[in-house]
């Protein structure tokens, strides 16, 4: 399973919380406008975050953060 | 499996339940207005609780809370 | 496998029946008005009892208790 | 595989017949008016008999008992 | 696999045939009007032999017995 | 894999050839008129014919014998 | 995986070849007229030739032979 | 897998290439007019040649051969 | 998974490439005008290379080599 | 798993992220415009960032980067 | 998994990548006008890169190289 993210603006991260009984934060990627990450989830990567306004196409459909 | 939610209003939060004999509340994760998390169930999350307005997507389709 | 329930007014339960031989209640879940809980069936979880009107949204559709 | 049952009157019932040589009720659930029902096939139930107006949504389908 | 079968009158019966090199009766379930059963397919059960007017459906369609 | 056989009139015959080196015929289920039949291939079962008139419902859709 | 063979005359032969290094006639059965089998693949039987007038259909579609 | 080839002339020929290093022919069957065949791939036969005027039937959709 | 070649001219050719570190030919088979090879990809051939005017199907649709 | 990624540009680069505890970037691959790469999530990759215009094709649509 | 390239032009060429640690380049195919590789992700290639005017049809669709 992977989700598709396009930075709509500068400074958009994508933030990996970690897989457990702990959540934390173990990695924020930067995305500049126009940039686009695509990210599976993983053995240490069970939920996602973004902030700022991007593009995100799932598998339920895309739809628009930072709005 | 990974439901996706974005956050219509600042202070949304969204709850992880403990897998197991007992259902607890393990982790919250606070949204603001605008922020997307995409969660998936894990081996220590099996329900997930929405508060605040939110756009809820998961394999059944779109869904509102917090109306 | 999981199913969404979004409560339509306060006081809405979802109860969680025990798997195995004995059929038995093991935790209910209270819903205020507009809160989303999204549940799995699992090793604990066989089946669920919904209580009180709520939008209930599984694989095959979408339908109101309560009314 | 899991089946939704929603009670269209009091007093319905949903029983679980045993999985196995020997096909016995292990356990009756009663729904009133408008209570929904989420069962799982499991290891100990590998069929089901509905009693009463109930409205019933399986993957073949969804049909009225009692009538 | 499972099929679901209402009863559109009184004494509709649901046989299950044993799995194996022999093809025996193990039980016969009897349901009156309105009734549902819904019923898989097990390790003691590989055919079904179904009396009376029924709805039947299955993943071929849904067909009335008894006619 | 299941098929679904409706007789038409009476007399039906669904016949189980055994799986392995030999085919013989293993079982012969007689139906009546209105009888349905919903059985599945098995160990034991690698082919099934059916004599006189009835409705024949597989995965590659529904087909009337004996006409 | 199965296919349905309907015979539209007498005397059709559905032949299984074997399975493995060598190729060779292991059963035919032979059907008449209005008669259907229906027939797995399977540990002996990894090819199969029909002849005579009838309805075949498979995954691939219903097409007929002996025209 | 299997692909379904009627003979629409009389001398078609079906080639089993063999699995494995080397690419040899180990068995050809031959299909007078109106025969049907339906060929699975198998532990010896990775690859299929057709000769002569034939339907070919496969997940990919019907080709006719020999044109 | 396979794929469908059918020669629209003399002399086609289908290569059948080496799996693994090294890639080589391993095998080439020559079609004439009209005859089909239906060719699986196998432990020992993880690519084919198609030459002269040839009709492709494979899961991706249907093209014309060759021209 | 894999994605489609089309250069409309020179210089158009795509990074593989590591699998694991860290995510640092293990490889970069410059595209100039027209060259199309065909990249796989792997034991290795886990991740994917694009930078500079580039039609990106996924499971979840077609996506233009850069823009 | 595979793609389909089709040459749209002399002089195509299909590179291989290494899957694992590195990244490298362990094969170039080249294609002449019309040639047509199907070809599968591997054990030891887990992304490819295609050169020059040439058709690639994959799970996510047909695009052009080289314009
Ligand atoms: N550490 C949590 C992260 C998580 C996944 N899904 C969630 C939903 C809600 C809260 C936390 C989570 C887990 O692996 O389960
Ligand atoms: N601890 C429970 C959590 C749960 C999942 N689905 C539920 C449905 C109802 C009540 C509780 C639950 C379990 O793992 O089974
Ligand atoms: N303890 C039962 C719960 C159950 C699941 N499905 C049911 C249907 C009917 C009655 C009870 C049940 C079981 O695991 O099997
Ligand atoms: N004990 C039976 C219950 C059953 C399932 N499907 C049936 C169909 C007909 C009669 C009984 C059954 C079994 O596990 O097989
Ligand atoms: N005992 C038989 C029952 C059966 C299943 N499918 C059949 C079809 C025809 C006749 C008998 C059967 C078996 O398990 O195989
Ligand atoms: N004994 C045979 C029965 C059979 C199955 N499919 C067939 C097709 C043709 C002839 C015989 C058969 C077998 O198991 O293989
Ligand atoms: N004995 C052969 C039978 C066969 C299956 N498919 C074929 C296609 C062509 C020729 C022979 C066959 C085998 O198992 O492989
Ligand atoms: N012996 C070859 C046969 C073959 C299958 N697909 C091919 C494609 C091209 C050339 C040969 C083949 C193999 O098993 O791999
Ligand atoms: N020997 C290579 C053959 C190959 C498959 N797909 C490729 C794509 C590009 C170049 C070579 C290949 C391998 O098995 O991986
Ligand atoms: N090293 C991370 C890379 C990663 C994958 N998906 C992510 C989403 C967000 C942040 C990092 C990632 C992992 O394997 O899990
Ligand atoms: N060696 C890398 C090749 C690769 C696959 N997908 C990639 C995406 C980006 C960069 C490199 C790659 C790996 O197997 O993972």
């Amino acid at each position: 399973e992977y989700i598709v993210i396009k930075a709509l603006e500068n400074g958009v991260t994508i933030i990996g919380l970690t897989r457990g009984k702990d959540t934390k934060f173990h990695h924020t990627e930067k995305l500049d406008k126009g940039e686009v990450m695509v990210a599976q989830f993983t053995e240490h990567t069970s939920a996602m975050k973004i902030r700022g306004r991007a593009q995100i196409s799932t598998k339920h459909g895309t739809t628009e953060s930072g709005i």
